[in-house]
């Protein structure tokens, strides 16, 4: 219905708390290293056959366990960047943003690169600078593909593209039927 | 590990598309308050024995369970409110009397509320355009002619 | 003040003491 107005997930690096998106965004798994030990807590970690979770564990964290541990003075975990931030990635990035099938590499590319900026490293800048050129990069495809497709299966146009990209797609097909529909006197 | 049942709360109100209003998931609602339960006592316990015991190495126990709680209060928070957006919406799509089917997927405090805010819009729209007020949920499309 | 009634009736009055409130101005976009 058009009368839903969702709260629509934060912008950069914010997240807005009661919105579903950004909620399902900070589902997100992270690769982590515990840097000391959580007492009682060893069920958590399935693999752990100790009552603790280890120093040193790796684990796969969500976004938002590894915020609300994360911190700079007393380290509890850290957090290592996922593949497709890292150097390698960010190169094929540079080459060509739009070869990547940015839905099975994310599919919430831009939102969780937003977010690993909240944990210090020193590619942070470079992290940001890939996120953001290959937005602009990708951006003209998504924009001319969501204005000529009209009344059409446009899955195929959608498959690859991340979370964000495809709510962009969604508003530019809404604008485009709109103003069909203007056209026609509805 | 913890806040599972949190987030599938989340996941069935996304495949909900466009607005529409899925059953009330009061089971999934409880199962969620039970686990903050458990959270929050297990940590009382874990406080009082750092303090008492001077076990500083509970700390980051004691942290992620907090954690895990914050996560359980923002889930169903955004779960709930989501839920009275839909509802609100309604309101417009179908008007002040709502279809049997959309009705038996709320629960009693959803219909509460329901019920308010078609008064505050109701004394919102008598406010407008002197004293006849003014149906702002009428013509919502441009008329054929 | 209807939202907030709701929020406490159906959930918040059931958790923790200290987790019994929801700022509503986080509901606003930033």
């Amino acid at each position: 219905t058009q009368s839903y107005l969702p709260v629509p997930p934060g912008v950069g690096m914010e997240e807005n708390f009661l919105s579903l998106d950004d909620i399902l965004l900070s589902q997100e798994k992270l690769p982590t290293r515990t840097e000391c030990v959580f007492p009682r807590l060893g069920f958590v970690e399935k693999t752990s056959d100790t009552r603790d979770i280890p120093e040193g564990t790796k684990m796969e964290m969500p976004l938002w366990l590894a915020k609300g541990l994360y911190d700079n003075k007393r380290r509890l975990v850290s957090v290592e960047q996922p593949k497709i931030y890292r150097q390698g990635w960010r190169t094929v990035f540079s080459a060509d943003p739009n070869v990547v099938d940015l839905h099975k590499m994310g599919p919430y590319y831009y939102g969780l690169g937003s977010q690993l900026l909240h944990f210090d490293s020193p590619e942070n800048p470079e992290i940001a600078q890939t996120v953001l050129q290959t937005y602009i990069g990708r951006f003209r495809r998504i924009m001319d593909s969501s204005q000529n497709a009209y009344n059409e299966d446009t899955s195929a146009l959608v498959e690859r593209l991340d979370v964000l990209e495809r709510s962009l797609f969604r508003t530019g097909q809404i604008g485009l039927n709109d103003f069909q529909r203007w056209e026609k006197g509805q | 590990m913890f806040c599972e049942k949190a987030i599938e709360l989340i996941r069935e109100l996304q495949r909900a598309s466009d607005g529409q209003l899925p059953a009330f998931n009061e089971d999934g609602i409880r199962q969620v308050l039970e686990e903050m339960k458990a959270l929050y006592e297990q940590n009382q316990t874990d406080v009082n024995e750092a303090k008492s015991e001077g076990r500083s190495d509970l700390i980051p126990t004691i942290k992620f369970r907090h954690c895990c709680l914050l996560r359980n209060q923002r889930c169903i928070a955004a779960y709930l409110y989501d839920r009275l957006l839909r509802i609100r919406s309604l309101r417009w799509e179908y008007g002040s009397v709502l279809p049997t089917s959309i009705r038996f997927h709320m629960c009693a405090e959803e219909l509460e509320w329901f019920n308010q805010y078609k008064k505050s819009l109701a004394t919102y729209m008598r406010s407008l355009g002197g004293d006849e007020g003014l149906d702002v949920t009428q013509d919502m499309q441009p008329p054929k002619s | 003040a209807n939202t907030e009634t709701y929020l406490k009736s159906v959930a918040l009055k059931h958790m923790p003491p200290n987790l019994q409130a929801v700022d509503l101005g986080k509901s606003v976009q930033k």
